[in-house]
């Protein structure tokens, strides 16, 4: 249903992730939601960042944060702009 | 749960008992240490304690179902304030609707101006696209670069008593005969495809290659893509791989992007109008959906790329779903009160409230220094329609409407409950 272009977003499955995956206990649907801005825009960050701000940071290192918040990683889209990452408790 | 990484800012939204607070000060480390943003709190990057300075912060959420099973600083609003405040000077705390009934909470930052690089030449927008007053005071420094994304706008849809019969869509259960009733037919039709394309091998013996359905025989076996192919713990064999893309080679994920389309929530940003957009969706066991979408802007290239993220809890006794985008209003074609009545249709919740976040043209600044550029008429007059619009979600009686004005922000809640 896509119509793949030089500048299509690419989905990376971490299928370890989803084994065993069970959400029986699930019950708080409600969501804790927080933004941080380290910038205005994403074409004025600050003198001396790395070019692609948070994007140059691994995914590795993101899921050491996240295991702190109790999430895994299921599935990453990355795009130029956006990676979007899929997360179960 | 999802998680989203900008180049210039991070929006991590966790359902559950997840202790999201906790994840705070590790994000503020990694985006120093890792991404080079600055710091003011230590002297060095090694130092175990050095924290980016955020340029703003938001954190935002619905009051809780189960209020007293969460864990660490998530117990209360208070404790999670005092987290915040512990963390960030001048933050604000508000509650917004009622407090006898479904309400929101929100903390906010003001922008840390310190960390405004003046804009260089080359990434200046030309005066057109956006509202540019140079002051020449301040070098190079536009007001509409003030904490502007350019159509910085977030909508925020969070349903509760979901009409159960409709629920039923993102359960396992349900959606595995759905897709066995859809992927038998696209297994049969590219069988075809490919006996047509292989010329002289028999579409028999192309049945017997497959080893799915028997055709013709007696006791016909169904091709049943799950249970013929997939290994004991649900995970698809090689085999399956032919009939899905090599991306979506997990049962959560396949059966994800069956429900994904078969809900309409593919359709909110279609790719007939987005080509380019990519919908990462995951069915739960035995219920619960999620879904990202990363929606690059059509046919500006470099443009911004917007997104939508979708989490549902089809259960009874804790229904719940959310939908939340920043893909721009004026960017679909559609009304904003369009896109919430088509997400509304597909959850159909016996309430919701929807939060719209939207940055405001004329800084604080810009009106302290009395350069507010007049608000033509036009743009009034389309606001207020807009505005109206959204009293009337067909199906649901617009019970309460908020608005704060925030530091370079207009925040409109509203709450609906079906009629």
């Amino acid at each position: 249903t896509f119509s793949p272009s030089e500048g299509t977003p690419h989905l990376t499955i971490n299928r370890e992730a989803t084994i065993d995956l069970d959400s029986s206990n699930a019950f708080e649907g409600p969501e804790k939601l927080l933004e941080v801005w380290f910038a205005p825009a994403a074409d004025a960050l600050p003198p001396g960042t790395k070019k692609n701000g948070l994007k140059a940071v691994a995914a590795e290192t993101w899921k050491e944060m996240l295991d702190l918040v109790n999430c895994k990683v299921l599935s990453v889209v990355e795009s130029e702009h956006i990676d979007a990452y899929l997360l179960s408790e | 749960s999802s998680m989203f990484v900008f180049p210039h800012k991070l929006i991590l939204k966790t359902c559950g008992t997840t202790t999201l607070l906790l994840g705070l000060r590790r994000m503020l480390r990694i985006a120093a240490m890792e991404a080079k943003f600055p710091f003011d709190n230590t002297d060095s990057v090694e130092d175990i304690k050095t924290a980016a300075t955020p340029y703003r912060v938001f954190y935002s959420r619905k009051n809780f179902l189960f209020p007293d099973k969460q864990h660490g600083p998530h117990r209360s609003w208070k404790h999670e304030v005092k987290f915040l405040d512990d963390m960030f000077a001048g933050g604000s705390a508000y509650m917004v609707g009622k407090m006898n009934g479904d309400h929101w909470y929100l903390y906010l930052t003001s922008p840390n101006t310190t960390l405004t690089p003046p804009r260089t030449p080359e990434n200046e927008r030309s005066p057109t696209e956006t509202k540019i007053l140079k002051i020449p005071s301040i070098s190079a420094y536009t007001v509409s670069q003030r904490g502007l994304e350019s159509d910085d706008e977030t909508l925020e849809v969070l349903m509760t008593d979901l009409d159960q019969e409709n629920a039923k869509q993102f359960y396992l259960e349900h959606a595995s005969a759905v897709a066995e009733g859809k992927y038998s037919d696209r297994a049969q039709r590219a069988r075809k495809e490919a006996a047509n394309s292989l010329g002289d091998l028999s579409e028999a013996m192309m049945n017997s290659t497959l080893s799915g359905t028997t055709a013709g025989s007696a006791n016909e076996e169904k091709f049943d893509v799950f249970s013929q192919t997939s290994s004991e713990n649900g995970i698809y064999t090689p085999e399956d791989e032919a009939l899905f893309p090599e991306d979506l080679s997990t049962e959560g994920h396949a059966l994800g992007t069956v429900v994904s389309e078969a809900c309409g929530l593919s359709d909110v940003y279609p790719t007939s109008r987005y080509p380019d957009a990519r919908v990462d969706a995951y069915l739960f066991t035995p219920c619960g959906f999620s879904a990202n979408g990363v929606i690059p802007a059509p046919d500006q290239a470099g443009a911004a790329t917007h997104y939508f993220t979708v989490h549902v809890t089809p259960e009874a006794q804790c229904s719940y779903a959310s939908f939340e985008t920043n893909v721009p209003g004026r960017q679909t074609g559609r009304e904003t009160c369009e896109v919430i009545e088509h997400v509304v249709n597909i959850f159909k919740p016996g309430r919701f409230s929807v939060t719209l976040f939207e940055a405001k043209s004329d800084t604080f600044e810009a009106r302290e220094l009395g350069l507010v550029a007049e608000q033509s008429a036009e743009t009034a007059k389309k606001a207020l329609v807009r505005s109206a619009k959204m009293e009337k979600i067909r199906g649901y009686r617009r019970v309460d409407r908020i608005v704060h004005e925030l530091d370079g922000y207009d925040l409109v809640f509203r709450y609906y409950e079906r009629e």
